[in-house]
């Protein structure tokens, strides 16, 4: 936008578009662009560069101030963390992640390995493990994944371990009876931990679109979810309809995935989004 | 669902000899909302109502259809007839054919591969799967795995981490082994990644694929306009896989792949088992992104 010249239909038909293509979805669409109209009528706009501070104060606005809270683990011991999702959002290398930041800052970390469906999933999460050189709980492949996630916290209490990450497979969350082995994964870690999950992890592909909606609310039921985990937003997508799920739910999203290695995780910054989302 | 917002719009409408255009354009906003909202492409959706009020406007009414069943349906058959055609089979040229998977991380071309193996077996081929997914931590054990599940040949890749050399080697071993078809399994890489979308444009042209399948997930958003874009300018895309189905994503992706790649839709995946692969129904994706 170049500043000072007059505000015309064009300027709101580009923000229009740049909200839609960035799948903040038609209504919160309409809701931002009519309230930036408002503004401009009412504070008499007339400079683009104006508008385009008006245009991010609106959107900022639609996410809680309490987003900006990160994971504090000093919380509990072990502090435990269930991460869940739909298949192929990123699940299993965001724990990877997570535990390569946490490990970094002096805690010890230990990985449960209750995906135990998938091809090779566990050998997946196995390779990270050595990678970021943590150590992990598995079983056999095909056996129950509560089993998994019971004997990792049974693990970490004996050993005193700092932070928890339990992987679970991908699910589609229209499935009833895997949301319901979702939920009983969930039910036997607060069995054996009152208070744990500390925190439930739901992870969405940043190239998702509106049923991102779904997926919050489907788990946000099942697992009780804390926090949301975007990925995949080093690529052309811009996660918008986090804004619409963070709106309805009041989910904060804790941290973005940016690529496929062991370092590409930032924590959330709204005010850096947003201005991601309108660049 | 939409016929009850059009029998709304279309109220009013009485003794008319045609649909008038007031009519018309309230009844677009309805779809344009409607094919938003099923994450259809923001570009794509305006080219569409574009098509759909060029035919709407000054149709008759025809006495048997209410007009807001008329616009519906005109709306459903544009759908459909965009979406493509009926049953679209795969191009198997070559001695042996092969069929290289790509597409965004996640998409499901591993478990993709896995079925199409499975389904070319049970139609009396000898297929061969094949690894070049390098980089991803055991996702040469996932295909190794997958492979077995299916009881179709794994390419053994020994600690060869050349996916082109990979390609090449097992086009030429499926010729002496008699294999018809092999499946190139690829790694999940961005659009925006040049040197991974020059990797496959080169396995491209070592191995000569007769179907180059983009697999993507059918929940994705508006961004499915720029990733099949991409894949398509850079290597020509022949076919695509929606994967993912059996959610209740509305798919609108569909129609914003379709629209900028102009290829069929030639298979869709609805479940994680190897025998859930399916031909693609273009009357039932219409129903589906309609909501
Ligand atoms: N570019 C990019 N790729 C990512 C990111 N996060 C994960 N991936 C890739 O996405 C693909 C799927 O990642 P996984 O960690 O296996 O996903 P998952 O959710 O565990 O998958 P399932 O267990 O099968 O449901 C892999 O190719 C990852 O490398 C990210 O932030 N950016
Ligand atoms: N429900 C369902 N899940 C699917 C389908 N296709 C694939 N999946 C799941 O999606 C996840 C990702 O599948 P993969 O085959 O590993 O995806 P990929 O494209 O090979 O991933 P990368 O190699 O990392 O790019 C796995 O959990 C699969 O089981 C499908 O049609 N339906
Ligand atoms: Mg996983
Ligand atoms: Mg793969």
């Amino acid at each position: 936008m170049t500043p000072d010249l007059p505000i015309d239909k064009h300027a709101i038909d580009g923000l229009e578009e740049g909200l839609l293509g960035a799948d903040v979805g038609a209504e919160l669409t309409m809701s931002i662009v009519g309230r930036v109209e408002g503004r401009v009528r009412d504070e008499k706009i007339t400079s683009m560069d104006r508008l385009g501070q008006v245009i991010r104060d609106e959107t900022r606005a639609l996410i809680p101030e309490r987003q900006i809270a990160t994971i504090d683990l000093s919380r509990a011991r072990p502090f435990v963390i269930l991460v869940v999702g739909v298949n192929g959002t990123g699940k299993t290398t965001t724990i990877a992640k997570l535990a390569a930041r946490w490990k970094g800052e002096g805690k010890s970390v230990l990985l449960g390995a209750a995906d135990t469906f998938r091809a090779a999933a566990i050998e997946q999460l196995q390779m990270w493990a050595d990678r970021v050189g943590v150590p992990m709980v598995k079983h056999k492949a095909g056996s129950d994944p509560a089993a998994v996630a019971h004997d990792t916290i049974t693990a970490a209490k004996s050993r005193g371990t700092d932070v928890v990450l339990i992987d679970t497979a991908g699910r589609l969350h229209n499935k009833a009876h895997l949301m319901q082995e979702l939920s009983k994964v969930r039910r036997v870690i607060e069995k054996e931990l009152p208070g744990a999950p500390h925190e439930t992890l739901l992870v969405l592909d940043g190239t998702t679109g509106q049923n991102g909606v779904n997926q919050a609310e489907a788990f946000l039921e099942a697992a009780k979810l804390t926090g949301m985990v975007v990925t995949k937003l080093d690529g052309t997508a811009k996660g918008g309809v986090i804004l619409s799920i963070m709106r309805q739910f009041d989910i904060p999203v804790k941290f973005i995935g940016v690529g496929e290695g062991a370092d590409d995780l930032i924590p959330f910054d709204p005010q850096a989004y947003v201005d991601t989302l309108f660049e | 669902n939409l016929q009850d917002k059009m029998d709304r719009v279309f109220k009013t409408l009485r003794g008319e000899a045609s649909l008038n255009e007031w009519h018309i354009d309230n009844a677009l906003k309805e779809i344009r909302v409607a094919l938003l909202e099923a994450d259809v492409n923001f570009k794509v959706v305006k080219e569409f109502t574009t098509r759909v009020r060029e035919k709407a406007v000054g149709e008759n009414v025809l006495t048997a259809f209410s007009p807001a069943q008329q616009v519906t349906k005109i709306v459903r058959d544009e759908l459909q007839t965009l979406l493509g055609g009926n049953e679209v089979g795969l191009a198997l040229v070559g001695s042996p054919a092969v069929i290289m998977m790509a597409g965004l991380q996640g998409s499901g071309k591993t478990t993709t591969s896995g079925k199409l193996a499975l389904h070319l077996k049970n139609r009396g081929k000898r297929p061969l799967l094949v690894p070049c997914d390098v980089y991803r931590p055991a996702a040469i054990e996932q295909l190794r795995i997958v492979a077995s599940n299916v009881k179709v040949p794994f390419f053994e890749i020994g600690d060869n981490r050349d996916p082109i050399d990979i390609a090449r080697k097992a086009v030429a071993d499926a010729r002496t082994l008699l294999h018809d078809v092999v499946i190139l399994d690829t790694a999940g890489r961005l659009h925006i990644d040049d040197d991974l979308m020059k990797e496959l444009d080169t396995i491209k042209r070592e191995t000569r694929p007769s179907e180059i399948l983009f697999v993507a997930d059918s929940m994705t958003g508006q961004d499915a306009v720029k990733s099949a874009k991409e894949f398509d300018d850079r290597l020509g895309v022949t076919g695509i896989v929606l994967t993912k189905l059996d959610g209740d994503a509305r798919g609108g992706a569909a129609l914003s792949i379709k629209s900028v790649v102009n290829r069929p839709i030639k298979l869709v995946g609805i479940g994680e088992k190897y025998v859930d692969l399916d031909v693609f129904h273009p009357d039932r994706m219409a129903s589906r992104i309609l909501g």
